[in-house]
């Protein structure tokens, strides 16, 4: 455990808080991808589950799992069951079978082993690079965000940006190297730079989030 | 001994 590590997954935590506390205080989901949490709680799934055969690294390992798994199928819950009135699907409209298929063929080339963990794990890290698609879609399709979804989405990204210095740090001071995680995570970062690049010159500059 | 990497990461 590094300082990068620490503070990614700390973010990812904080990105996670910052969506409840969006939707329990405004008692809607208005502006959230239902199909982006969807994924979430699809990659979690399929990479956490893993504590079901046995792969307990430490108790801060378990802990996160548990509660990325439970969070996320939480979420889903809010927006499905008491909030499901503030969802407005008619937005919520990137095709998934993209994303998913496209993580499937990724997880059947790139992985560390033909077995099923393995292949499940591949799967998991490349769906997640692009989970956050549907999200980004609903803000650039709307051209606006609430303050508060930015920075649900900016904690997010910063989440998997931190595991880049992260991995450096591992290649030089441990020689661990991960190249599917690494080269996953580096698409995943990608992804926000569009974002990020709004969110930093106007959002934290005290403006709305409006695409030009 | 296996070349994979350990997935201690989230």
């Amino acid at each position: 455990m590094n300082i990068f590590r620490f503070l990614g997954d700390l973010s990812h935590l904080v990105s996670i808080w910052l969506l409840l506390h969006k939707m329990t205080t405004s008692k809607s989901c208005t502006g959230i991808s239902f199909k982006t949490q969807a994924l979430y709680a699809l990659v979690f799934a399929t990479r956490y589950l893993d504590l079901l055969y046995g792969s307990w690294h430490s108790m801060y390992n378990v802990a996160m799992k548990i509660f990325f798994i439970g969070s996320s199928l939480y979420i889903l819950y809010l927006i499905k069951v008491p909030f499901k009135p503030t969802r407005d699907p008619a937005i919520d409209t990137f095709k998934l079978e993209y994303l998913v298929g496209g993580a499937l063929i990724m997880s059947l080339i790139a992985n560390y082993e033909y077995s099923f963990p393995e292949i499940l794990w591949s799967f998991s890290i490349w769906l997640e690079a692009v989970a956050i698609l549907p999200q980004l879609f609903i803000i650039q399709r709307t051209g606006e965000a609430e303050n508060i979804t930015t920075h649900y989405v900016a904690a997010l990204g910063a989440y998997r940006g931190l595991y880049i210095p992260n991995w450096l740090y591992r290649y030089f001071a441990e020689g661990f190297f991960d190249p599917i995680a690494v080269i996953a995570g580096i698409i995943q970062t990608v992804i926000y730079l569009d974002f990020f690049y709004i969110y930093f010159t106007k959002v934290l500059k005290g403006q709305k989030f409006e695409l030009p | 001994e296996s070349e994979k990497p350990a997935k201690d990461e989230l």
